[in-house]
Order: C-alpha cells, then structure tokens, then sequence
C-alpha cells in the first residue's frame, strides 16, 4: 500500500521515504529522503528524536481512513496542507495512532523546561548582523543556537533586510523578505528567472505566550556573535 | 511530542509514494 516510510537513518536523523516503486532518488542517486528538522541537546544526550520510530510501526499508511471519519487519510492532510500554502507537517509520537497535520508555522521551537539566557546573535541569511535575543540554554538546531526576540529586534530586521534588499550590489534573491500581517511575521525569498519574478513564503512565525518570535528557527543558522 | 519536517519536503514523496 502507498505509504511513507518513517525510519531513523545512519546519523540518528528521523527521516520520511517514498515506498513507491522505481524509488525517489536525488541528484547523487542517494534515495531522498525528508529528514524532520528538531532539536539536540548535547549535555544530555538527548534530542527531538527520542520518540523515533517503532519497527512494527514505521510505516506512514498514505490512504488509510481511521475509525474516526473526523480524521483525514494522511495523503488528503498533506494535499491540504499544500493547497493552503502550509510550510510543515508534524507527527506526534506521544500517543498511538500517532496524530498528524500540518501548519503554517512551527509551534515547538524546544521543551518547556528550557531555560532562556540574554545573548546576541548572527546569522549568514541576514548579512551576520547581530540582534539580541534569548536563546534557550545548550539547544541547537539547523547547526545553531535557537532564539526569540522581540517584536522591536523583529522590526529592527526588517529594515535591515529592507535596506540589504535594495542595495545595488545585492542579487536578487540574495536575502529573504520579512513583513508583519497583524503579529505574524511573514518570511519571504525573491525568485528571479529571465522571464519571471515572484515571491515565495517559506515561513510564518507567531508571537509566543510571552510576545517572543523565534523567528528562521529550523530555517537560518544563528550562531552567538 | 511533535516531529516537524518542511511540507515542501514530503509532499512529492508522499505524491511519489501514491502515484506508483
């Protein structure tokens, strides 16, 4: 039956494969594989992937309908989910049948029992301008720290991106874009070919309980500066 | 606890998986 093939590969990384037959193969020849983006916590030894998959559970059935006719076969979720311009589909492994969907923005940036420490921090997809922000202590993720800022610091990004944008040494396409929609900041890239210029949303990022956006979590590599 | 991957990502695995 169609399905996606959830394993955990050679470097620990939780991954999705295609069971379909010839297989999905990159440009290497490698078969693709998705891999879930989450975080590591080195002083423990622990990571988003603790939960990886089970042997006799490790197959995401595409088609299959529950019981429960309120919950959609996983290839209609994830059809949706693209339809309406989502940016990430989740499975939580917290209980069995594992539930699945898919959402605009990320709402598990780390644990709640992470504690926040003040720091500054760069990034390359932001020219390595520093910000401050909290970054939650001894996490990493998308090969670096995982911070939140304020509204304020979120402002002050976007025009610097803005300024970054239109400089004229810079290509088009060279930084992303960020607008607030109401509290919703709206990541962006420029694509430009001969004959076509568009933009393309890659993220949302929401305000958390205490205002905080942790905004390129995943997405850009912030290292403290 | 929720595994986050990047939609763009499983989605033509997912078209890939049902197609064939």
């Amino acid at each position: 039956v169609a399905a996606l093939i959830w394993e955990q590969d050679e470097t620990g990384s939780e991954t999705l494969r295609s069971n379909g037959s010839p297989g999905w193969h990159d440009e290497t020849g490698q078969l693709h594989r998705a891999h879930a983006l989450t975080w590591q916590h080195p002083a423990s030894g622990t990571s988003g992937v603790h939960d990886h998959a089970d042997p006799y559970r490790n197959l995401v059935l595409l088609k299959v309908r529950r019981r429960d006719r309120s919950i959609h076969p996983v290839i209609d979720t994830i059809r949706y989910g693209v339809k309406r311009k989502h940016h990430w589909f989740w499975i939580d492994t917290g209980r069995w049948p594992y539930a699945y969907g898919t959402a605009d923005h990320r709402g598990e940036i780390v644990p709640a029992e992470a504690t926040w420490i003040r720091s500054r921090v760069e990034a390359p997809a932001l020219e390595r301008l520093p910000y401050p922000a909290v970054i939650a202590e001894g996490y990493f993720g998308a090969d670096g720290v995982l911070p939140r800022f304020t509204r304020d610091t979120v402002t002050g990004m976007i025009s610097d991106l803005d300024e970054l944008n239109s400089h004229p040494a810079t290509m088009p396409g060279e930084f992303p874009t960020v607008a607030f929609h109401g509290d919703i900041a709206v990541i962006s890239w420029q694509q430009h070919s001969l004959s076509d210029e568009r933009v393309l949303e890659i993220d949302r990022c929401y305000p958390d309980a205490e205002g905080l956006y942790a905004i390129g979590a995943y997405q850009w590599t912030w290292s403290i500066t | 606890s929720k595994l986050w991957w990047r939609l763009s990502e499983v989605s033509p695995l997912a078209e890939h998986a049902v197609h064939t």
